[in-house]
């Protein structure tokens, strides 16, 4: 564990929190992808598999199980208590054309042939895209509430915090791990855009919104 | 490899 890594953790914990508290004092989901949502729990099934045969550490341990019950729970809450307030005529990115991709990729770039190790790949590549429903929503309304951006701004400075990590990995402990490094990449560089506007707009208290 | 190392990131 290092101080990078340690951040990135919590902003993405923070992250969950800032959804959660946006859904349950709005008492709506509006502006946010049930796809999106949808994908980040494939993501925390497949690769957390491993909670059931290796044991890393406790703290590793509690947050598997806090992602994977959090985002069960907003699926919830989506789908269930704030259902009415869900709008699926704008959330219509095809998520077909993330998931085949991703798990083809799965296949041929993984660690071992094995169930698990393929499964682990998959999510890691299906992380990287995983924002783009939601990304493609905030396009087609063009505006979003802040706090959604503040939910969006967390998620990004997650794994945009997981590069100096393993930057800092490499010189300290000799490793490297080629698919998280440039699955993170490629997951950072889909915030650019969407970093660039709430720097500029947002955080000088601005409301978020795309130029027409 | 990573693969016996396991995977300690989330």
């Amino acid at each position: 564990m290092n101080f990078f890594r340690l951040l990135g953790d919590l902003s993405h914990l923070a992250s969950i929190f800032i959804l959660l508290h946006k859904i349950q004092t709005t008492r709506s989901c509006r502006g946010i992808s049930f796809k999106t949502q949808a994908l980040y729990v494939a993501v925390f099934v497949t690769r957390y598999l491993d909670l059931f045969f290796r044991y890393v550490s406790l703290y590793n341990s509690v947050m598997k199980l806090f992602f994977i019950a959090s985002s069960c729970y907003i699926l919830y809450l989506m789908k269930y208590k704030y259902r009415p307030t869900h709008d699926p005529s704008i959330d219509t990115f095809r998520i077909e054309y993330l998931l085949g991709p991703c798990f083809v990729l799965s296949l041929i770039f993984n660690y071992k042939f094995s169930f698990s190790e393929i499964l682990w790949s998959f999510s890691i590549f299906l992380e990287a895209v995983a924002i783009l429903p939601q990304l493609f929503m905030l396009q087609r309304t063009g505006e979003a509430e802040t706090i959604t951006t503040h939910y969006l701004a967390a998620l990004g400075v997650y794994r945009a915090l997981y590069i100096p990590n393993w930057i800092y990995r490499y010189f300290t402990e000799g490793l490297v791990d080629p698919i998280a490094v440039t699955a993170g990449i490629v997951q950072t560089g889909l915030y650019l855009d969407f970093f660039y506007v709430y720097f500029t707009k947002v955080l000088q208290g601005q409301k978020f919104e795309l130029p027409a | 490899p990573l693969e016996e190392q396991g995977h300690d990131e989330l």
